[in-house]
């Protein structure tokens, strides 16, 4: 599904340059699991957007699913976004002026659903994150975890093949994690892969790899047994 | 140090009401380490919020040493926030266009501080959270982690009577969390008191006195030996 070699992500800040990552080689299968782990600052972050599509390396190749993606064009990388890939972001990244139930139906707009089948999609995924009693509260109107679990919502309302999580459970106090946990799992076990950026072993433990980062390299790659 | 009676914080919405908090009742001493736990969007944020000036009560009163804070005017609150508060917030609120060192300096600013002992102090602090090396970033040229650490840095600059950290280890791997955790305890050594929104047990064991909120309401309220 994702085949990564010698990626570097390099930013040059003046006479200095900072790498982001510094040569990382990965293969991902169509059907994994994998935690990505590492210190905060080594690239974790920066290896997520560069798989969901949203950065693209400095040196190095990219495909997915066989295709260069650095080779592509721009219309052609924003479909397998949206068709393909959901992603929950450290920052959440919510329109802040439309409401919950908006947010989370805008990967449905994109992969061309009609209105009251949008309407429908959204509201189940948002009732699985334990949100319909503030589906129509905007962001502002909402706490940090509610607001992480609207972003977890959308992510997975398509159904998406690959799914991308940056610290999904950071704002969720340990009963509300699980539950997220368990909606991953439900996602994983029907053919999809995901990745997990998490620095809780807790949240670790739920995948079948785990890859360790440190200063943009892959520092260990270990498959698990589960559980 | 801090008195709520009866706190209420309601948001009407249509046709039914939001009831953030409803029903707060809660004494803070000068030197006192209190960790702040409860589900997502039991109000925790929201009295974190109170208590720190941001924020006042739909019903209720809040004294902080000794003055009725709902009674004081803009200026008068706006001193004491700049003076004696520090806060971390869950969403870290950095100026996006100005540097980590500039957003660090912000508190000292405000306290009078002139532009030399500005940057040392703010130079310390970020010496402390560990980022002397990204000291020019902006907020968007930072991991999620660094973000975290610069409000934690900013936060920690003038020394406050008064630490309101909300989730300030979310984003931070073990290890970095733990540094942070070594800083609050500083602090708490100095004298001064410490809240701490946390959802995580390892973090929660640094305070002296555990309160659990759960929909709007104090749940429990232990003191602990420690540790
Ligand atoms: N402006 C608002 N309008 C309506 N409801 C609001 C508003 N702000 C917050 N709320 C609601 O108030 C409740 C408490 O919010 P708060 O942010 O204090 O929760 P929290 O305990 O910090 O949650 P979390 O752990 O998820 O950060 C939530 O249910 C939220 O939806
Ligand atoms: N636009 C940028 N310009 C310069 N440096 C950057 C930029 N974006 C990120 N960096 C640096 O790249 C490194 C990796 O960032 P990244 O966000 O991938 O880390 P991370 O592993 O996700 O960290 P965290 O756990 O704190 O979220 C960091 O040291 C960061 O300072
Ligand atoms: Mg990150
Ligand atoms: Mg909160």
């Amino acid at each position: 599904l994702i085949r990564l070699r010698n990626v570097r992500k390099i930013y040059p800040m003046g006479a200095e340059e900072v790498r982001a990552l510094d040569g990382v080689s990965l293969d991902i299968y169509p059907n994994e699991y994998v935690a990505v782990m590492g210190p905060s600052g080594s690239g974790k972050s920066t290896l997520m957007n560069m798989i969901g599509c949203l950065d693209t390396p400095t040196e190095g190749t990219y495909h997915l699913r066989g295709q260069n993606v650095g080779e592509m064009e721009d219309d052609e990388l924003a479909a397998i976004r949206n068709r393909e890939v959901g992603f929950v972001f450290q920052t959440f990244n919510l329109l802040p002026k439309v409401n919950c139930l908006q947010n989370v139906e805008l990967p449905l707009i994109y992969s061309g659903k009609r209105k009251a089948e949008r309407r429908r999609m959204a509201e189940v995924a948002i009732d699985k994150v334990g949100l319909s009693d503030r589906i129509t509260h905007k962001p502002s109107e909402l706490s940090g975890g509610q607001r992480q679990r609207v972003a977890v919502a959308r992510a997975l309302v398509n159904n998406p093949s690959l799914l991308l999580a940056d610290e999904p459970t950071g704002n969720l106090d340990t009963r509300t994690g699980n539950e997220i946990m368990l909606l991953f799992e439900e996602l994983y076990r029907r053919g999809n892969a995901l990745m997990v950026v998490t620095h809780e072993e807790g949240v670790a433990r739920h995948a079948r790899r785990i890859i360790r980062l440190r200063d943009g390299m892959v520092e260990s790659d270990v498959r698990v047994e589960n559980p």
